[in-house]
């Protein structure tokens, strides 16, 4: 089974604009535990 | 001409009845084809790819019925010497910590209750920095990344898949223009889409009684702060349907809200909507993102809530059973959007938020805890379903929820809380 998580974050365009957008702190194929953070603003 | 139409002797003879019927049944064929063809928007005879071979290989195998007695098959009682050596099999071939399991193995009747176990209290701590999205599951991370104007969840492995098809298209207004305005890219249009006639803003509040700290919803039943963010306390649970969770004892297990859910609540309690639903700065660029975690068989199969956010709307797909395995994942584009699936739509403090449960050949049955009529891969009664939604042309059925009061017009959930999980079969 799977879990598909699609939404809206602040952008993170790179050239210093929307700071602070949102980043994923998670890799390719990484296993995860429920609660542990997968990206933030 | 004139001589040759009078003199010609004219003989009448029987035409064979069975080259008229033939001639006619041929034409409604061909009238049939292209309308099909028309349908599909295919020349007659022209030759098009059939898609993944697997995908063909395994729909002539009848998946949900497979699913379907593989359910009933783990749900035969295991006699209870027998309990504890046939999990600890089952953990060894599957990876599971059996010292995070919640009750003793002798507890759990067959595979279907030790699948869908919970964990000892404490056993997933949850992170509650603030802006911080957490994993719904134990799983595999398989892909994430940003979703660009094309409205394509772009897979790594070039497996893609259209967000309308995943999450479905026939959103309301407001919805549709905000997703839009989102992938547009353009601020502007966001805004508008968002705080223009009809956007979230527009939600009224209901009326908050400082008196008891209390929300007066829809029916009349009130909740106190804490009950709306971590589920019912005891003495409330008398006075009220179980609009949160399913059974009581679900209510129990739903870890306490986190500090900042606290002050969210106030912060909305005291109307400012604006911590639930999109932030203060309506300028700020947003983007679509997506996450796509795999859970395997020995993995804990109940999901969680990444963040706090309130859920407006559940969308039900019955499609296909087709496994989930990252094999197949990268093989077969739109998978995703075959097999049966549940989508939750709703919004959190940066917009629109989504979380979409896909079934798999063992695990079709998808529950959510605070929907009692979802009913998923429900052998029979789906098949019949499936022929009316396709009589009537709809590809999912959609349930709104009334929530648990007016003011947020949706079922609030906690970083953290348990909403669902996935069952055997």
């Amino acid at each position: 089974s799977t879990v598909v998580l699609v939404f809206e974050a602040p952008a993170n365009d790179g050239q210093g604009e929307g700071k602070g957008g949102f980043r994923f702190t998670v890799k390719r194929g990484q296993t995860v535990k429920v609660g542990e953070a997968i990206g933030g603003v | 001409l004139a001589s040759a139409w009078k003199n010609t002797k004219t003989e009448w003879y029987w035409i064979p009845a069975g080259l008229g019927v033939a001639v006619v049944g041929f034409v409604q064929i061909r009238k049939r084809t292209n309308a099909a063809a028309q349908e599909r928007h295919v020349e007659p005879g022209e030759v098009r790819p059939m898609g993944a071979w697997q995908v063909h290989v395994m729909s002539t195998l009848p998946l949900k019925a497979l699913s379907y007695y593989w359910g009933k098959f783990n749900e035969i009682p295991l006699p209870v010497w027998l309990r504890p050596a046939g999990f600890k099999l089952y953990s060894f071939i599957f990876g599971v910590n059996l010292d995070e399991v919640e009750q003793p193995l002798t507890e759990y009747r067959n595979l279907a209750e030790f699948f869908y176990r919970r964990l000892k209290p404490g056993a997933r701590p949850i992170d509650e920095r603030h802006n911080v999205v957490v994993s719904p599951a134990d799983g595999k991370v398989l892909q994430f990344g940003e979703i660009r104007s094309t409205g394509q969840v772009e897979q790594v492995k070039g497996m893609t898949y259209s967000l309308d098809a995943l999450l479905g298209t026939q959103q309301t207004p407001n919805d549709a223009a905000v997703a839009h305005a989102v992938l547009s890219e353009d601020p502007q249009a966001t805004t508008a889409a968002r705080f223009g006639p009809g956007g979230d803003s527009d939600k009224t509040a209901a009326v908050y009684s400082d008196t008891h700290k209390e929300f007066a919803n829809v029916n009349g039943i009130s909740y106190t702060l804490p009950d709306l963010l971590s589920g019912p306390s005891e003495n409330t649970k008398k006075q009220k349907r179980s609009w949160f969770f399913r059974k009581s004892e679900d209510a129990s297990t739903t870890p306490s809200s986190t500090v900042d859910d606290v002050t969210v609540a106030a912060d909305l309690a005291s109307g400012q909507l604006s911590s639930w639903f999109a932030p203060g700065d309506a300028h700020q660029q947003r983007r679509l993102f997506f996450a796509v975690i795999y859970l395997a068989p020995g993995d804990y199969h109940r999901f969680h809530s990444p963040v706090p956010w309130v859920v407006e709307r559940r969308r039900h797909f019955a499609g296909e059973l087709y496994s989930v395995s990252p094999y197949l994942q990268n093989r077969l584009p739109g998978l995703f959007t075959l097999n049966e699936r549940v989508v939750l739509l709703g919004r959190w403090r940066h917009g629109m938020y989504s979380m979409t449960l896909v079934g798999a050949t063992n695990v079709g049955s998808i529950k959510i805890n605070f929907d009692r009529e979802l009913q998923t891969n429900s052998f029979v009664k789906l098949a019949e379903q499936e022929k009316e939604m396709q009589k009537e042309g709809i590809s999912f059925e959609e349930a709104t929820y009334r929530g648990a009061s007016a003011l947020l017009g949706g079922q609030p959930l906690t970083k953290g809380a348990e909403v669902g999980g996935f069952n055997l079969g």
